[in-house]
């Protein structure tokens, strides 16, 4: 009868290369095993592909004609209605409220506080290290530093010694242990950066996607009848400085097709990296017996597109870069309760020869969309439903213009499971 | 029935043409809107104009048009919108 806790894991511009999602390439064996102890939504959609826009919508739970953020550059209490928020929802009803890493998009559109006060309990948490994320730290092959796009590093030679996402991880770990003696339930949401560009990540995860196994996207070019309004540019990545290097024309290119590889085997090498992130958070969750007690959501913001119709980065929608991962675990619900001392996601490394093929969990195929995330987690917390919203709803501060999916959650051979949390 | 289910999403443009702000334009400079209704068989999309004053998508100026059957063009290469004549944009479809 005691709050569900939540953790809230948002991974920017994660598009499905996970094993769980079918990928035969990326060893994601982390949020694998989290599929398989969850309820796994094969098609859900971002409601734009670009990160504030993207995010301000689904913690908002409106869409952005709603919240009228199409760029980075307005804040919408101030410039739309002063629509609550996922965690401000919760933190109203009882929760301690806290955010560590990329949760809202840094800037204007959160107004340079991540929506604090209204949302967090405490300030939020941002790596010391993000600093450094777009600065000269990428070893070229002239042995000097760039702002690459392509970044593998050795962690010992960057400033700091550290990398944001891992700082983020041990925070949160840090917040967790904090919050087990709390007598207050709580929201926890991290947000990883990775695989969000430069690809800067430890170089060493490169050696799990060898050059030579790395094909190119199956469909490379810009298709015959693709609109040129259609078109994403990807002006983005052609600022870095090995993709400038390259003077690739603007704005079809195409890029070098040796150096189309290297994206994908470093944007799949991110992945996998940010997998071993999640890995210690949620074995850390086990440890703290902290399993049963807590709503897991895994997603993130939009895809991104590597290669395919001649394209990369977001920027458009398609559903290479709209399709997003999401899952839900719930205790006693998507899995059984874990029995004492028993571990529902002991860390698996990447680099392990793939370990015992881990079971799927349970799918829902329909089409979903990220804007249905605030009224489904608080049907799954048990909190009261936002209403729909009526339409203008500007006035509204708490309404919700997506579904609440909590239906697919009634899996009928659970019905007799003696540990269906109720 | 999952046929109904429908995933809305959009992207701003500046211009009809990609440029150097097409994948981020700032709000004053958003001329054009693309709204994209999926559905378990097909991604339809209208690209038509906006007026970022007023926050109005103008339906009936279509710029462009993209329509993909789920089944035949999982990749979304075959854009089949000016074979079908683009049609007008079911209303209701809009979000």
């Amino acid at each position: 009868t005691d709050a569900l806790n939540v953790l809230l894991i948002i991974v920017d511009d994660l598009r499905t290369s996970l094993g769980c999602y079918g990928d035969k390439i990326v060893r994601s064996p982390n949020i694998d095993q989290l599929a398989s102890n969850s309820l796994l939504f094969q098609n859900a959609f971002a409601q734009q592909a670009v990160c504030a826009p993207s995010r301000v919508s689904f913690l908002t739970g409106r869409r952005p004609d709603t919240t009228r953020l199409y760029d980075f550059n307005s804040y919408w209490r101030v410039h739309a209605g002063n629509f609550s928020t996922i965690p401000q929802y919760f933190k109203e009803n009882g929760y301690v409220t806290l955010s560590v890493g990329k949760v809202f998009h840094p800037g204007i559109s959160s107004n340079h506080s991540d929506d604090s006060p209204y949302s967090w309990s405490f300030p939020p948490y941002h790596p010391s290290s993000e600093k450094y994320e777009n600065t000269k730290t990428c070893r070229g092959q002239d042995g000097e530093l760039h702002a690459n796009l392509l970044c593998p590093v050795d962690v010992a030679d960057v400033p700091e010694g550290t990398l944001p996402d891992k700082q983020s991880t041990e925070e949160a770990i840090r917040l967790l242990e904090k919050m087990k003696t709390s007598a207050d339930p709580f929201f926890l949401a991290v947000g990883y950066h990775k695989p969000h560009i430069p690809f800067r990540y430890p170089k060493e995860f490169q050696k799990l996607y060898p050059l030579e196994n790395i094909t190119l996207a199956p469909d490379p070019h810009v298709p015959h009848g693709l609109p040129a309004v259609a078109y994403n540019p990807w002006m983005d990545i052609r600022q870095r400085e090995d993709v400038r290097a390259l003077n690739i024309s603007v704005p079809y290119g195409p890029i070098p097709v040796d150096f189309q590889r290297k994206i994908r085997q470093s944007y799949f090498a991110s992945v996998s990296y940010l997998d071993t992130q999640v890995g210690h958070l949620l074995s850390a969750l086990d440890d703290l017996q902290l399993t049963s007690s807590t709503i897991i959501a895994f997603t993130s913001d939009h895809g991104w597109a590597l290669g395919e119709h001649g394209e990369w980065a977001k920027y458009s929608n398609f559903d290479v870069t709209t399709r997003v991962p999401l899952m839900f675990y719930v205790p006693g619900m998507t899995a059984s309760l874990p029995k004492a001392g028993e571990k529902l996601f002991p860390y698996h490394d990447p680099f392990d020869p793939v370990s015992e093929l881990i079971e799927p969990g349970r799918r829902a195929t329909d089409l979903v969309e990220l804007v249905s995330l605030f009224p489904t987690l608080a049907a799954l917390a048990g909190l009261q439903v936002p209403p729909r919203c009526p339409r203008p709803s500007f006035h509204m501060e708490l309404c919700r213009e997506g579904r609440n999916l909590l239906k697919y959650f009634w899996f009928r051979d659970l019905e007799e499971g003696p540990d269906l949390y109720s | 029935n999952p046929r109904e289910l429908i995933a809305y999403s959009q992207y701003p443009r500046p211009a009809d043409s990609p440029q150097w702000d097409s994948d981020k334009p700032s709000l004053k400079d958003i001329k054009i809107m693309g709204y994209s209704i999926r559905t378990i068989d097909y991604r339809y999309t209208v690209w038509v104009s906006f007026d970022p004053k007023e926050f109005q998508a103008n339906f009936s100026d279509i710029h462009a048009g993209e329509l993909y059957f789920v089944d035949s063009d999982p990749l979304q290469d075959h854009n089949m919108y000016n074979e079908t004549q683009g049609g007008e944009f079911p209303q209701s479809s809009v979000p």
